[in-house]
């Protein structure tokens, strides 16, 4: 492990860990996607079906289980307990447009022709898109609360951070994961335009709200 | 380096 790698998993743990809060705390989940929290509760539940089949370490078992949990109490605030604050009539992306070639993808190209690991490259496709949502939710209110500025912040710097641990264990370690190299590439460009907007606007002290 | 299915990331 490395710090980049480290420093990568625990910006995604404040991510998850912000958003539940957030909704916790407001007792609401106005602005945020439900839609994209189904969808990352879909990517830590394929992914992390090698919990049943290999250990790797106590940490990779304990981070695996708090990822996995919090995604879950997150859909169930937003579907559930909250369901009356969860804005619907603009979380209206077309999810099937990205599940259906995702999981046509993962079928194509994978390291290996077997079920878990198919599921897990269908993880690593979809959680490369599954902001889309969120991302699509803001464009059409035009604005996010601070809050959620920061929960995205955080969940597009994981990723970033992923992809240069990858560089460092590419250089160090000998080892290279294409697909996980692409697929972070890709989710990194999707935040590209929200990163410029949360350093220019949220972390000089305004609200991220879109011209009209 | 870790064995090819060996997913040590998360």
């Amino acid at each position: 492990m490395n710090i980049f790698w480290l420093t990568g998993d625990l910006s995604h743990l404040a991510a998850i860990v912000i958003l539940l809060l957030k909704i916790w705390k407001t007792r609401s989940c106005a602005g945020i996607s439900g839609k994209g929290q189904l969808l990352f509760a879909l990517v830590f539940t394929t992914r992390y079906l090698d919990l049943l089949t290999s250990f790797i370490s106590l940490y990779n078992t304990s981070m695996k289980l708090i990822y996995i949990a919090c995604s879950y109490a997150t859909v169930y605030l937003i579907y559930m307990k909250f369901k009356a604050t969860y804005d619907g009539n603009h979380d209206t992306f077309r999810v099937e447009f990205l599940v259906v070639p995702v999981g046509g993808l993962s079928f194509l190209i994978n390291h290996d022709f077997s079920p878990l690991e198919i599921l897990c490259t269908f993880s690593i496709y979809l959680e490369s898109v599954a902001i889309l949502p969120q991302l699509f939710m803001i464009s059409k209110t035009g604005e996010a609360e601070t809050i959620t500025t920061h929960y995205l912040f955080f969940l597009g710097l994981y990723r970033a951070l992923y992809l240069v641990n990858s560089i460092w264990r590419f250089y160090f370690e000998g080892c290279f994961d294409l697909i996980a190299v692409v697929a972070g590439v890709v989710q990194t460009i999707l935040y590209c335009d929200f990163f410029y907007l949360y350093i220019t606007k949220v972390l000089k002290g305004k609200k991220l709200s879109l011209p009209a | 380096p870790p064995a090819e299915g060996d997913h040590d990331e998360l």
